[in-house]
């Protein structure tokens, strides 16, 4: 059974699962031209 | 036998659990490990485009942060000062650039937007571009398909390559559209 | 306690000025001009006077920004890309005033005030985190502690010359600082915490350009902080959706190891094993997994495959942790080495399980890692052993030896749990061709043929199959010891009720034979 530090830390885990880091928190910030993610047709080029 | 969890019948009870509900045994019969979004069969090494913990895909080119002097850095003071993008002011070649280089992005839509404005289409199933050559006539040429000489743009050369197609229409993609911002 | 009067209002008066300064830069983001009239300020306000009043102003500074993040993701106006690129134009003003500051402190031949101010703003900043998750709760934001700490690792790892002489340091002072916030210190940080720790140019860094590898006892040692975080979460079967995300995040950083690093895993799987939860099979099989990259693995299903006359088979693996020193306490390991050498005091068998049954782990029967440790130390002992009368293991040689007394007794004395646990540890050495993973093979095969009861030989069966129904990859050297063990007819597998008792498990072992036939 979880112990009682494992509760509170699973509340502070799963507020912070509902506030994930974004992949521009780790990248510089682009100006000029943002990451501007979008979902592109599939038979684009992916990779 | 063993009549706790630490025999067979214990890990019976995992198997029989697995077919009702797979989310009790996530951990005992794992998951498949080539879903997670990592080319495990490459040559080269991961970690250089790795996305992070949460991603289900490499790193983009464009993702990828590389040490440039400062001065080459924009920030927003200067930012309303430079020109907008302004697709139908390039050339193809820099659209073609944009296209290839910005998957996942609203500009490889913006740019396909703009190649297909310039009597580019796209081809869904072949993945590339082609064009018809001016002057060329066409040799055949129905409702749903025509054949005759073409250039497609050739990514590896970065050129523009005539050769002959029979064009089916409907995998030709009609005009992209930039949903949203 | 208190800062001085007008220390704050000095602080935000600085603060708010650079960021102005650093985000109007008519030439970009080259702030280096900038920084120098910032830091004349600074000095004429006073703030440099002392070691002291650095600290206020970094710990102040922190928070100021910390606190405008915190308002402007309150703003309902400010969403999305808008409200993240108002909060990096604060932070990464910061981080560049900091990284500015360690760049140029001291002149630069001398990098011990680079560093000391390194870990000075990298230890206020793990403070104010820590703080600011006490106090807020689930209010708790990561982003902007992230933030800080992945832009400065960035600014302090471009290719500059003051930089490079300095990287170690900075790694070092980064391990450190994630090892105070560790997920189970701080758990509303784990998800920025791991983005941190398998940031493509974190892991570069510590594993791939850091020469001598001397980053990577500190980057295992970060893997062991959140594999014994996860493991309470993980040791109950229904997993949470944080959990989940937790666990396949670490799947996938694991697999990035076993890709490129795997030589890595081959060092620092002890140390893991000892921490993740027994059930966690298919994330212990991807660590056990792995080998070394110039190695080509035999295929275990070769027909009639010799592993005893492969050559890797007489090296042993590198073994980096001090596995006998955790042999506690020293009596029990005097009498252990006693028992070795002179198999007396013969009372040592009977005191084996109760000496592995003292765990400081609540809710734990057993001491896995006192467990591992004294497997693999019997196991080396007798390899050692063997060599020594010039011969090499094999199902013979490996028999009527103290160290198999002491296999055989924990096989024959223990409970199924702590039979089940004394199994796992001989399991976990089944990996790529070596000295080891061919003892313990036969170890185990032995203790199957020797078994003087059924219930022995069940768990045997139930350690390895579960190792082998799980989603891929599987260790070469498990492989190797299912095969042997259902296709060798002395074993009499086939045999055995436990073999038949569902139609199920019967599946499952046809299934596996016919991929060995």
């Amino acid at each position: 059974p979880l112990q009682k530090e494992h509760q509170s830390q699973f509340q502070m885990m799963e507020s912070a699962f509902y506030h994930m880091p974004q992949p521009s928190d780790s990248e510089r910030l682009r100006t000029y031209l943002p990451r501007n993610q979008c979902s592109t047709p599939v038979y684009y080029i992916q990779q | 036998m063993v009549n706790d969890q630490f025999g067979i019948v214990g890990l019976l009870t995992f198997i029989r659990a697995a077919e009702t509900d797979p989310n009790l045994v996530s951990l005992a019969l794992g998951q498949d490990l080539t879903a997670l979004g990592l080319n495990l069969n490459s040559p080269d090494n991961l970690y250089p485009t790795f996305g992070g913990p949460w991603a289900d895909q490499p790193c983009r080119p464009q993702d990828l942060d590389f040490h440039v002097p400062p001065e080459y850095l924009i920030n927003t003071a200067i930012r309303d000062k430079l020109a907008c993008v302004k697709l139908n002011r390039y050339k193809e070649d820099l659209l073609f650039f944009m296209f290839y280089n910005n998957v996942g992005d609203v500009l490889q839509i913006a740019a396909a937007s703009e190649l297909y404005s310039r009597e580019w289409r796209y081809h869904m199933e072949e993945k590339v571009w082609i064009t018809q050559v001016p002057g060329m006539v066409l040799m055949e040429k129905t409702s749903t398909y025509e054949r005759g000489m073409y250039y497609f743009f050739d990514v590896q050369n970065w050129r523009k390559v005539a050769k002959e197609f029979y064009l089916d229409y409907s995998k030709l993609e009609g005009r992209p559209i930039i949903q949203g911002s | 306690y208190e800062d001085p009067p007008g220390l704050v209002e000095k602080t935000d008066f600085l603060i708010r000025d650079w960021i102005s300064v650093y985000n109007s830069q008519p030439t970009g983001r080259d702030s280096t001009k900038a920084f120098s009239l910032f830091v004349h300020q600074m000095n004429c306000q006073g703030i440099l006077k002392t070691d002291d009043l650095i600290t206020r102003f970094f710990r102040l500074s922190t928070q100021l920004c910390v606190e405008s993040v915190y308002r402007n993701m309150s703003d309902q106006n400010l969403t999305g890309n808008h409200l993240r690129v108002k909060c990096f134009n604060t932070l990464d003003a910061f981080v560049r005033l900091v990284a500015l500051l360690v760049k140029h402190s001291g002149d630069s031949t001398n990098s011990t005030t680079k560093i000391h101010l390194l870990n000075k703003v990298l230890g206020i900043v793990a403070g104010c985190l820590l703080q600011d998750h006490e106090q807020r709760g689930t209010e708790f934001q990561q982003f902007p502690y992230h933030r800080i700490f992945i832009m400065l690792f960035l600014e302090l790892n471009v290719p500059e010359p003051v930089l490079e002489t300095i990287n170690m340091h900075v790694l070092t002072a980064y391990c450190h600082t994630l090892h105070i916030l560790r997920p189970s210190k701080a758990a509303g940080f784990c998800y920025a915490w791991l983005e941190l720790v398998s940031h493509r140019v974190f892991m570069g860094r510590m594993l791939a350009s850091t020469p001598q590898q001397k980053g990577w006892a500190m980057y295992a040692q970060l893997l062991i902080d959140l594999f014994k975080y996860l493991a309470p979460f993980l040791r109950n079967a229904e997993l949470a959706k944080p959990v989940t995300m937790l666990y396949k995040g670490t799947l996938r950083v694991l697999l990035v190891l076993l890709h490129d690093f795997p030589e890595f895993l081959c060092d620092y799987h002890y140390g893991f094993c000892d921490v993740i939860p027994p059930n966690c099979i298919q994330m212990r099989n991807l660590i056990l997994s792995a080998f070394p990259r110039n190695m080509r693995l035999p295929d275990p299903f070769t027909p009639n495959l010799k592993v005893d006359i492969l050559q890797e088979i007489a090296f042993g693996p590198r073994v980096l942790n001090n596995f006998s020193s955790m042999i506690t306490p020293i009596t029990f390991k005097k009498d252990l080495d006693s028992y070795l050498k002179l198999r007396a005091p013969v009372t040592f068998l009977s005191e084996l399980r109760s000496n592995l049954q003292v765990s400081n782990e609540p809710g734990m029967r057993y001491n896995i890692p006192l467990m591992n440790a004294l497997v693999l130390y019997v196991g080396t002992q007798a390899i050692g052993f063997i060599r020594g009368k010039t011969l090499t293991p094999n199902m013979q040689t490996i028999a009527h030896s103290s160290h198999m007394d002491i296999f055989q007794n924990l096989a024959v004395d223990l409970d199924t749990e702590g039979r089940y646990l004394f199994l796992n540890s001989i399991a976990n050495q089944l990996r790529y061709p070596n000295s080891h993973t061919h003892y313990f093979s036969c170890t185990l095969l032995y203790l199957f043929a020797e078994a003087n009861t059924e219930a022995i030989q069940e768990q045997i069966t139930r350690v390895l199959l579960e190792r082998l129904i799980v989603n891929r990859p599987h260790p070469w050297g498990l492989l190797i010891t299912f095969i042997e063990l259902i296709k060798n007819p002395n074993y009499k597998f086939w045999n055995h009720e436990f073999v038949h008792c569902a139609s199920e498990i019967e599946k499952l072992f046809e299934s596996v034979a016919r991929s060995c036939f």
